[in-house]
């Protein structure tokens, strides 16, 4: 309990040679104390549970983690290697939003089924935010979907198409009332990533936690608005496609500076 | 040739105030300055790895924290760096030891590090970590 420069009896404690304690090995217990003070101070005040052990293996493999490994490595790389391109086809904005943001979070997308919903010919994706950091401010928010042209239904299925998602605002008695977010193009015999911005939907959701119902993604042939594709049929892969390829959400945050740490 | 002579008288001068300084000093005397336990960065590696966080916690598997310890003795090693009051309290500390305590050795600059880390079963998080990385230490 002696800090720097602290004296005990005529002789000063100085950086931890306090000549008048005596050194011992501490217990389990204490060494237990010592490990979840690191982990609160790091804002993980649980340990994982010792059954999830070796379960982080297949789950990297998940579009969401090896997006985030790819950021991390990328940042960690010198000027002249970070400028390659990843997989993941990142914009000019996506690299202004990353080297901005304190915390980088993704969002597993999650089929929350709501019974009352009739889901037409869109698809809806619902993403768990209550973990979402207070005081933090959020810079960019976007969903990100992977096309596949192996998974297209027929060759006409490759061609161009929009993509559109909505926020779902209310469900009475099975029917949706939407409210556009953002759309993007799906260019033809074009394979990758697309990404909307979905900024303003998170930023209602973590306030109104109550009013998560999602969004409802539809899908159009870029020529004719009126025809609604299942998008899977253009080869947008779902949450239950190849685990690299799934959709997720990813949001960039800026600290606010204000620490919220579990009390200790 | 004057004013030579006088420079030559000068430096004498001073060599021999700065001998006699060392000789009285054993607070600059560089045997005890170079010591082991002067100031310095020390190595510390955290591992996640060893504490069984290596499920939970996807990168890095560790990170080169350093820490600073030893005394606080002056003059400092060229890299150190001490603040006018850690010189004063030293100062001090010469003329009443029982009293007045060296300065603290601690970290001067410190650098940020980013843990990626799975928050439950599905999301994941990239957060960066400021001020964990000892980078210099110095005399406080």
């Amino acid at each position: 309990g002696s800090g720097c420069s602290e004296r005990t009896s005529g002789l000063y404690v100085d950086n931890g040679y306090d000549q008048t304690v005596v050194h011992r090995v501490i217990t389990q217990r204490e060494k237990r104390e010592v490990e979840h003070e690191i982990l609160n101070l790091l804002g993980l005040p649980d340990r994982p549970p010792k059954h999830k052990a070796n379960s982080a293996g297949p789950q990297v493999k998940r579009s969401a983690p090896k997006f985030l490994l790819d950021i991390y490595r990328n940042g960690l790389a010198d000027e002249e290697s970070r400028e390659h391109q990843t997989e993941f086809g990142l914009s000019g904005q996506d690299l202004r939003a990353i080297d901005q943001s304190d915390v980088i979070m993704t969002f597993a997308a999650h089929n929350h089924h709501v019974p009352s919903v009739r889901h037409e010919r869109g698809k809806r994706l619902w993403f768990d935010v209550s973990e979402v950091p207070e005081n933090e401010h959020m810079i960019n928010a976007e969903l990100r979907l992977y096309r596949s042209l192996d998974q297209a239904k027929s060759a006409k299925n490759r061609g161009a198409f929009t993509l559109t998602a909505y926020r779902v605002l209310r469900l009475e008695d099975g029917e949706r009332e939407l409210q556009y977010i953002d759309a993007v193009n799906a260019t033809a015999g074009r394979e990758g990533w697309l990404s909307l911005n979905v900024s303003e939907a998170l930023q209602y959701w973590v306030a109104n936690p109550a009013g998560n119902r999602g969004l409802y993604l539809s899908v159009h042939p870029a020529d004719r608005q009126v025809h609604e594709m299942k998008p899977e049929d253009i080869g947008v892969v779902g949450f239950r496609g190849v685990a690299e390829r799934q959709p997720f959400m990813v949001a960039f945050f800026k600290s606010s500076g204000i620490r919220s740490r579990a009390a200790a | 040739a004057k004013s030579r002579q006088k420079r030559d008288a000068k430096r004498k001068k001073k060599a021999e105030i700065s001998s006699l300084d060392y000789r009285s000093n054993p607070y600059t005397d560089p045997q005890i300055q170079y010591n082991s336990r002067t100031c310095k960065i020390q190595t510390l590696y955290v591992s996640f790895r060893d504490l069984q966080w290596q499920d939970w916690i996807i990168a890095p598997d560790g990170y080169d924290a350093y820490y600073c310890s030893g005394e606080c003795n002056f003059p400092l090693n060229a890299h150190m760096n001490a603040t006018n009051h850690a010189i004063v309290q030293t100062l001090v500390h010469l003329v009443n030891p029982g009293k007045v305590p060296k300065p603290c050795c601690a970290p001067t600059k410190l650098s940020p590090i980013s843990v990626l880390y799975f928050l439950d079963e599905s999301n994941v998080i990239l957060k960066k970590y400021k001020n964990m990385v000892v980078k210099s230490c110095g005399c406080h």
